[in-house]
């Protein structure tokens, strides 16, 4: 998947199997990704739990688990309740029954979003600077050195994006995929004889399913901007799942309402111009 | 900081004494009202450092001056029609520094 950390570095990760997203004094957020179909080791976020840690004074002692699997987002805590607390303080709203749930965690204004869009989900959390790294743990305790969302992936997990998106410039798509995913609204009014979708070609590691003008077509016609739209482009090459653009979209949503002022500062989209010259030919 | 709750109580005070619409009004009611608006302030937990919440009460203290009101004197008891959500006690609500930082992960 894609991520965009605390501190601003967005990155393209394998990350495959059980990874830490966030871990500080006062909640935990795990995700599970899975290979996705396709010809890249990219994977998606199958699973997602968020344990919110007990406040005696404001919710309870006890801590509070949130869990959502592919096809199952449920508009719960794990134990049936949404909210804690006599003021509310930590409240489960489910905006789209299935599709979109937010938690709030008042007594720190914490605000953590999950959207599920088609098999897999979606993530998104604000929280106070001066608490995101925030852990008594014992000393010498690294128990957050591995949380995604504050280091980043290790070097080893990372896809260098711009390099996919480089080389498989003008690489003619393999058909892998029967069918598309055409549950993007644009898809249909962008195909055309002139960007070749699919083409039968073989199936070689790494080729992409849907040619690079045709993604590109995709994401631009969501109003994707910047590291959001070279993620969508580099998620449909990889998985012709049209389900991605929605993901891409849905995220850069979060970020202007979360990060107003980095939203500004987002250029209309990261530059390849050194990657394609690089293998231009 | 929940001072608009404050400032929700003072127009629904206004409006049950009558004295809602252009003045002049009768000094000792709106002396109770804003009585009434001065002590939910001084009385509302978490607004330290919120910038709306000092403008509003160098408001209301202007009004005070302007009516000559005293700050001890009648009030307006809360209706009982209208119960107050309960009041989030110092203790659940952030005082931080209101800057944040936001994470995400999506896609493949």
């Amino acid at each position: 998947p894609h991520i965009r950390t605390f501190y601003e570095e967005a990155q393209t990760c394998k990350v495959k199997g059980a990874w830490p997203l966030v871990n500080n004094d006062y909640l935990i957020v795990q995700v599970t990704n899975d290979p996705v179909e396709g010809n890249t080791d990219a994977t998606a976020t199958s699973k997602l739990t968020v344990i919110v840690k007990g406040n005696p004074e404001c919710t309870s002692a006890n801590f509070q688990t949130y869990q959502a699997q592919s096809n199952s987002l449920p508009g719960t805590f794990e134990n049936g309740h949404v909210t804690y607390g006599p003021y509310g303080s930590l409240e489960l709203i489910e905006v789209e029954p299935g599709r979109h749930v937010e938690i709030h965690i008042r007594y720190i204004e914490t605000v953590v979003i999950v959207r599920q869009i088609g098999r897999y989900f979606t993530f998104s959390i604000k929280m106070p600077e001066e608490l995101v790294n925030k852990t008594a743990g014992l000393p010498g305790d690294v128990s957050n050195d591995l949380d995604l969302c504050v280091r980043g992936c290790p070097l080893s997990e990372q896809i260098n994006y711009q390099e996919y998106l480089a080389k498989r410039r003008f690489a003619r798509p393999s058909q892998t995929r029967t069918s598309v995913s055409s549950s993007s609204s644009s898809s249909s009014s962008l195909s055309d004889s002139s960007d070749a979708k699919y083409s039968s070609d073989g199936n070689s590691p790494g080729e992409p399913l849907v040619s690079r003008a045709y993604a590109e077509k995709v994401c631009r016609a969501s109003k994707l901007v910047d590291f959001y739209f070279d993620s969508c482009v580099f998620d449909l090459m990889a998985t012709g799942d049209e389900n991605f653009t929605l993901s891409a979209l849905s995220s850069l949503q979060d970020v202007v309402k979360f990060h107003p002022s980095a939203a500004r500062t987002m250029d209309n989209r990261t530059t390849l111009d050194l990657y394609d010259k690089q293998y231009g030919n | 900081c929940h001072v608009e709750r404050c400032s929700d109580e003072y127009e629904s005070a206004r409006q049950d004494l009558g004295i809602d619409g252009p003045g002049p009004h009768d000094n000792t009611l709106m002396c109770t009202v804003l009585r009434t608006y001065r002590h939910c302030m001084i009385t509302t937990p978490g607004c330290q450092g919120e910038i709306s919440y000092y403008s509003l009460r160098s408001i209301v203290r202007r009004l005070m001056d302007e009516h000559n009101c005293t700050t001890v004197g009648q009030t307006v008891e809360p209706s009982e029609t209208k119960p107050r959500p309960p009041m989030v006690p110092a203790i659940c609500l952030y005082k931080g520094k209101p800057v944040y930082r936001h994470c995400s992960l999506f896609g493949d």
